[in-house]
C-alpha cells in the first residue's frame, strides 16, 4: 500500500493555488541593530504569537499544572545570555516588542533542537 | 517534512519544500487538526533580508523564528532543512549546552550563518557538514549550476560525519529527495512518504520537472498531511520564491 499514496494517483493541476494562501511579505534590515530588526514584524503579528504559545502552554498545562512555563520563564533567560551574537539580542528585541516574556520567545526559538528526540 | 530538488531537461534546478510540524502537540478530535499546526499556520511569513538596501538573501519563517529553515540566495544556492529524530538528540545537547559547553552551534542559528556568509554552493556545503552541531539535521541543498544539489546529513556534537549525498549519488539522476529518515535506510511502514513521493516525481518526468510540477508532487498525500502548514517553491537562477499556506482536508494522513 505504501507504494501509492492514499488517494491512489498523483495530483495534477494544483499550480497556482488560490491567492489567500499566499503568505505576507515583509523586509528584515540587517543593518539595523538586533534588538530593532524584527520589531516591525513582531509587532503587527503579536496576536499570532500569542495564540501559538497559548497552544502550547494549554498543552503542557494537562501534565505540568502550569508549572513549564514559570520554569522556562524564569530559567531559559539564562540561555539567551549564552547565545552567540547577534541571535540573543534578536530575541531579546521580539520579547521586548511584544511584551512575551524572553523565556517563551526562548521556547520558540529552541524548539527544533527540543524535539529532536 | 518533504524537500526535494529536480534539475528539468535545459539544467534549470528547483527547489521545494513542505514544511510539517507539531506532531503529538495536541490533536484536536472535533477538527481532525493538529492544535500547535493549526496555530504556526497564521504566523507563516516570506522574508527578504536586506543589507544597504540590497536583498541578501530570502527565507521563509514563523514569526517570531530568528533562524533559517528554508531560503533562497539569489542566483547562488537554496536551503531547506528536514528533521532528523534521534535519541541521541537535541535535548542532550541542550543539557551539554546548560553545563557550559559552548562548542557546538544550534542549528537554525548556522542555516542562518549560512545565508548570511556563504558566497556560493560550494561554501555553504562546507559550512553545513563541517560546523559541529548541538542536533542531528538535514540539510538539502541546491546551487545554480547542473547537478548541483546534495542531502547532508548530520549527527550531534560532531564536526567530522557528515554524510552527503548529492545527486548523481542518488541514482535518479534528476531530482534528489529527503523526507525526514537516512536515505540510506527504508523508511519506516507508518510514515513511508518517500516511496508515494518517487513515484509522482517519475510520473511527472524531467520533461515536467517545474514549479508547478512541485507543487502538484507536495499537494499529494501522504507528502501533504494534516502536519503541513506551508509549501514553498523555489528558483535561484531567477531570484523566484513562492510560498503557500497547505490545508489537508479529510480524508488525510495525521502525518
Amino acid at each position: 500500500e505504501s507504494q501509492l499514496p492514499p488517494t491512489g494517483k498523483c495530483k495534477n493541476g494544483a499550480y497556482p493555488p488560490e491567492s489567500s494562501r499566499k503568505v505576507p511579505k515583509y523586509v528584515i534590515n540587517l543593518d539595523l541593530p538586533p534588538e530593532q530588526r524584527w520589531t516591525k514584524l513582531v509587532t503587527e503579528n503579536k496576536q499570532g504569537l500569542y495564540n501559538l504559545l497559548a497552544a502550547i502552554r494549554n498543552l503542557t498545562n494537562v501534565i505540568f499544572h502550569g508549572k513549564l512555563f514559570i520554569l522556562i520563564d524564569k530559567y531559559m533567560p539564562l540561555i539567551v545570555n549564552t547565545l552567540p551574537y547577534p541571535f540573543g539580542e534578536e530575541i531579546a528585541g521580539i520579547a521586548n516588542a511584544t511584551g512575551i516574556p524572553m523565556g517563551e520567545v526562548a521556547l520558540f526559538n529552541l524548539f527544533y533542537e527540543i524535539f529532536t528526540v | 517534512c518533504t524537500s526535494v530538488i529536480v534539475e528539468d531537461t535545459s539544467g534549470v534546478l528547483y527547489h521545494a519544500r513542505n514544511l510539517d510540524f507539531g506532531l503529538f502537540l495536541g490533536w484536536d478530535f472535533m477538527n481532525h487538526t493538529w492544535l500547535v499546526t493549526e496555530a504556526l499556520r497564521p504566523i507563516v511569513v516570506e522574508l527578504d533580508y536586506q543589507r544597504q538596501g540590497k536583498t541578501l538573501f530570502r527565507g521563509v519563517n514563523f514569526v517570531g523564528y530568528v533562524g533559517i529553515l528554508t531560503a533562497m540566495k539569489p542566483n547562488l544556492f537554496s536551503l531547506t532543512m528536514d528533521e532528523r529524530f534521534n535519541l541521541n538528540g537535541g535535548f542532550i545537547g541542550i543539557i551539554e549546552w546548560l553545563l557550559g559547553d559552548h562548542s557546538t552551534t544550534w542549528m537554525g542559528f548556522l542555516t542562518r550563518q549560512v545565508m548570511e556568509n556563504a558566497t556560493s554552493y560550494t561554501v555553504a556545503q562546507k559550512m553545513l557538514a563541517t560546523t559541529k552541531l548541538l542536533a542531528p539535521a538535514y540539510f538539502i541543498l541546491g546551487g545554480n549550476k547542473s547537478g548541483e544539489a546534495c542531502v547532508i546529513t548530520r549527527d550531534r556534537g560532531s564536526n567530522t560525519d557528515a554524510d552527503i549525498w548529492t545527486m548523481a549519488d542518488s541514482g535518479n539522476e534528476w531530482f534528489i529527495l529527503e523526507t525526514n529518515y537516512d536515505h540510506w535506510k527504508k523508511p519506516p511502514f507508518f510514515d513511508d512518504r518517500r516511496t508515494p513521493a518517487i513515484k509522482c516525481l517519475n510520473q511527472m518526468g524531467q520533461k515536467n520537472a517545474s514549479v508547478s510540477g512541485l507543487f502538484n508532487l507536495l499537494s499529494t498525500q501522504p507528502n501533504l498531511n494534516k502536519l503541513t502548514t506551508y509549501t514553498a517553491l523555489m528558483q535561484v537562477n531567477i531570484n523566484k520564491m513562492e510560498t503557500y499556506l497547505q490545508y489537508c482536508s479529510d480524508p488525510c494522513w495525521p502525518w
